[in-house]
């Protein structure tokens, strides 16, 4: 565990109870991509079915644990409890579009052809498109609130932090993992434009409204 | 250098 690897975690935890406490505070998921919180919640299945094979720390199976029930708890809030402000008609992204190349990917390239390297080849390359439903929610409405753009920054910066700690990884232990360094690449690339109007418009006071 | 797939990641 090195400091990148810790902050990109903490990161990640900020941005999911950034989320809930949106959610829960306002009584509204308005804004917020139901599409992009279920593919979060198949990465987070997908990937962490090893709880149940491989035990690694008692903090890897802590957030492993938290990653899924924050994740459910989303979803029940969004489909559920707040199911009347949950902006359907703006979050058309079709997910299908994502899933299918995503499996087709994970079973063509992968490092080892079995059940659970699958899923989690699979989960990761997910993950690195799973924020497309929400970026596309808010580029169709034009704007997203502060706190959906503070959640959104944690949440891209959790890659990038990681991306950090892949080079050190490579450089302290000679550890890497293509698969992940170039999912993680693809990801942070992704939040990019977000990260630019973040910095140039939020952070100065404004609301993240995009050029018409 | 030899690639190491071991999961201890999130």
């Amino acid at each position: 565990m090195n400091i990148f690897r810790l902050a990109g975690d903490l990161s990640h935890l900020l941005a999911i109870i950034i989320l809930l406490l949106k959610i829960w505070k306002t009584r509204s998921c308005a804004g917020i991509s139901g599409k992009s919180q279920v593919l979060f919640a198949i990465v987070y299945l997908t990937r962490y079915l090893d709880l149940f094979t491989t035990y690694i720390s008692l903090y890897n199976s802590i957030m492993k644990i938290v990653f899924i029930a924050a994740s459910g708890a989303t979803l029940y809030l969004m489909y559920v409890k707040f199911k009347a402000t949950y902006d359907h008609n703006h979050d058309s992204f079709r997910i299908e579009f994502l899933l299918i190349p995503c499996v087709i990917l994970a079973l063509i390239i992968n490092h080892d052809f079995t059940v659970m390297e699958i899923l989690w080849t699979f989960s990761i390359y997910l993950e690195s498109v799973a924020i497309l439903p929400q970026l596309f929610l808010v580029s169709k409405t034009g704007e997203a609130e502060s706190i959906t753009s503070h959640y959104l920054f944690a949440l891209g910066s959790y890659r990038a932090l990681y991306l950090l700690n892949w080079i050190y990884r490579y450089m302290a232990e000679s550890h890497y993992d293509l698969i992940a360094i170039f999912a993680g690449v693809v990801q942070t690339i992704l939040y990019c434009d977000f990260f630019y109007l973040y910095i140039t418009k939020v952070l100065k006071g404004k609301k993240l409204q995009l050029p018409a | 250098v030899k690639e190491c797939t071991k999961k201890d990641e999130l």
